[in-house]
């Protein structure tokens, strides 16, 4: 607990003043290889002790929950075009719950492994079983939230990550009595979800959404077999063309926004 | 552009002393995206759909929603996909409101609530961050979307 005092964030450069806690910083994972995770928590900004614990994590694989779910989501603060301060998300989620952001897996973001190897080995096993390990530790560093009503948030790939770690708490609690993670459920967004159906999915949106033509919409179902391991370059070959000459310069996340110059 | 503003904002090595973050010297800028790590990122399950019926079983809370202007993991991606859990329907198809607008669209089955967002990007709170506070509320409290 004492290093949880040492986590205290007193206020970040150009942060409006606000009413509550944060902390961040690093919780060790594997010893042996020297992964080591980093979190940020916001706590909520009334009652935080009756409030919920949310984990939120984001996707990529690779992307940081700082950048995205903490900085230009969910969190409580936004960042300034000269990232010289800060200012306040009047939606921030931390007016209903506890927000932890965690920097997964080793290698996203602040997190880090003193094993490079582990950067071009990760995957979704290791990635649950450290994230579950993250969670243990934190909760002996704030013990204030064990048994806390707990949900994990996450966007993406995350599809992945949230419900794989969820499965894992499961497990976890079946095997030990009285344990401390008190996993209540899950919410995700964009999730990737399964790589047939999604693409399938995917496809027939840039079709009903006029992104792509008549004729390439057919070229893609011809030629892709989705069911496949690897696609095959006549299937390449016509996704390559959909997006380099149908979908015009647009931000594919959000397809009535421009590209950022 | 917001993402460039955090590639700016975490690099300052006042903000990682601030955040007691970096405290070993990594030998590369924070990023917000790793490109070593996506480009050989190893074992990846096919279906995640396996796992929801067994979260389902263990009686979570479940909610997946979509923005509906996204083009990556478009809303017709997670929908083609839930279809395929054959869940029971327990609240048919019906619009949710906020702020007196359209919020979306949502339908409740027996251990898992779909929503879209409407007018969101693939970060629905980034583009829509009220509708999104809404849905994220309504998780919480175990509460169907507000029909009006």
């Amino acid at each position: 607990v004492k290093q949880k005092e040492l986590d205290r964030i007193w206020a970040l450069p150009g942060q409006p003043k606000v009413g509550f806690s944060q902390f961040s910083g690093y919780v060790t994972v594997n010893e042996k290889h020297g992964r080591a995770l980093f979190y940020w928590l916001t706590e909520a900004t009334s009652f935080p002790e009756k409030k919920p614990l949310v984990l939120w994590l984001n996707g990529g694989p690779g992307c940081s929950s700082v950048a995205y779910g903490a900085s230009e989501e969910i969190g409580p603060f936004r960042i300034n075009k000269t990232a010289s301060s800060l200012y306040l998300n009047k939606y921030s989620w931390n007016r209903e719950a506890n927000l932890l952001f965690l920097e997964s897996p080793a290698g996203v973001g602040f997190s880090y492994t003193n094993t490079s190897s582990d950067l071009k080995d990760s995957g979704d096993k290791r990635t649950a079983q450290d994230a579950l390990i993250f969670l243990l530790r934190w909760m002996s560093r704030f013990p204030e939230y064990k048994y806390r009503e707990f949900y994990i948030a996450g966007e993406s790939y995350a599809g992945h990550y949230v419900p794989q770690l969820a499965k894992k708490i499961v497990e976890y609690n079946k095997a030990h009595s009285n344990p401390i993670i008190n996993l209540k459920g899950f919410i995700v967004g964009n999730a990737v979800t399964d790589n047939y159906y999604d693409s399938i999915g995917t496809v027939t949106f840039w079709w009903t959404h006029a992104i792509i033509s008549d004729q390439t919409y057919k070229s893609i179902l011809k030629n892709c077999n989705f069911s496949a391991e690897k696609a095959s370059s006549a299937c390449d070959d016509a996704v390559y063309y959909a997006m380099n000459h149908e979908f015009g310069d647009i931000d594919q996340y959000s397809i009535y926004t421009p590209t950022c110059t | 552009c917001t993402e460039s503003y955090a590639e700016k904002y975490y690099n300052r090595k006042d903000v990682q002393k601030a955040m007691h973050a970096n405290t070993t010297g990594i030998p590369y800028k924070w990023t917000a995206c790793s490109d070593v790590l996506i480009k050989n990122w190893k074992d990846s399950e096919n279906s995640m759909l396996p796992t929801y019926k067994y979260l389902i079983a263990a009686g979570l809370r479940i909610w997946v929603f979509s923005g509906d202007t996204d083009s990556v993991v478009p809303v017709t991606a997670t929908r083609f996909s839930l279809n395929h859990l054959n869940l029971p329907i327990k609240t048919r198809w019906y619009p949710w409101y906020t702020g007196g607008q359209v919020g979306g669209w949502t339908e409740v089955y027996k251990g898992l609530t779909f929503a879209t967002v409407r007018g969101a990007g693939h970060e629905v709170p980034l583009f829509q961050p009220k509708r999104a506070f809404t849905l994220f509320q309504s998780f919480l409290g175990g509460k169907e979307l507000p029909k009006s």
